[in-house]
């Protein structure tokens, strides 16, 4: 591997919180931040798939101190939505590689995935950008993932970044 | 809005591919990407939300020139895999809104979210990074969808980027 991936991040203090089973329609995502946007809650690594019979789910992370709060504003948005339920996991990390010209190399992310798989580490989220792929595992394993995808990408030493990258 | 939004770009050449009922274990994503990596294929957006039931799903996209070969390889992952089924679709564009700091800014996202609403937009895909929230949108709304978020951030003139932004 070049010197695509030049660091990686992990981010330990962030809860998950997911919208499931929301009205696949025009506005849903609108109302949906503009609950968290009205209550200042900073939010991180949001992933919407494509819907399912008209239900879409989405996930993002916060803060984990922002949490309950998070839960409140996801609350009344599944409330105004007239549809969905609201579900939450605080046992996650955020382990993500950063590099340039990430995309056209997608060797990068399957190296990473399988220094994830071979220290038993399961993926539950993934996005990715042009400069990083993240992925969302469990906290408990966070530390190995992080030395064993360190190793992968033959890196000097792992660096623990604040949450804000 | 101060002027976090720097900038507009829209890819209207690429197709979506999703391997739905995947197992969710851990070795399946490093398997998908190993056989995109075979054959060179540059992925774009990745999306993997949270796991129900055991069966995870997730989405990227490719220029739409590889989509016969990632559909190979796509199916070649899910024979290995032993379970799943692979979907796709080419009547997509990707919007994002590009800019620095959009991750203390939720209201960004709300206000990108509302002008994609404004036009009757469906908002299929979204991921996010600290410079960047990309939606992926049909494609023959897209268009429309760059005028109004362009209008919704007061910027100066569209951009449409080629695809590697
Ligand atoms: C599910 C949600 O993204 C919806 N499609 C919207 O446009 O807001
Ligand atoms: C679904 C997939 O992400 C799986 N959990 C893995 O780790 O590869």
């Amino acid at each position: 591997q070049p010197r695509v991936v030049t660091g990686l991040a992990l981010a330990k203090s962030e809860a998950r919180v997911t919208l499931a089973g929301i009205p696949d329609r025009p506005g849903a995502m609108a109302l949906v931040f503009s609950k968290m946007s009205a209550r200042r809650i900073p939010i991180d690594m949001v992933v919407q798939n494509v819907s399912e019979a008209g239900r879409a789910e989405v996930s993002f992370t916060v803060p984990q101190s922002d949490l309950a709060d998070t839960l409140t504003a996801a609350g009344d948005a599944v409330a105004e939505l007239g549809a969905g339920e609201v579900l939450s996991g605080t046992n996650v990390a955020k382990l993500s590689a950063v590099g340039s010209g990430m995309r056209t190399h997608s060797g990068v992310a399957a190296h990473m995935f399988q220094a994830l798989a071979d220290c038993g580490a399961n993926i539950q989220m993934i996005t990715t950008s042009e400069i990083k792929i993240s992925t969302l595992i469990a906290r408990e394993k966070c530390e190995e993932a992080l030395q064993a995808v360190h190793r992968a990408f033959k890196l000097d030493k792992p660096t623990i970044e604040p949450p804000g990258v």
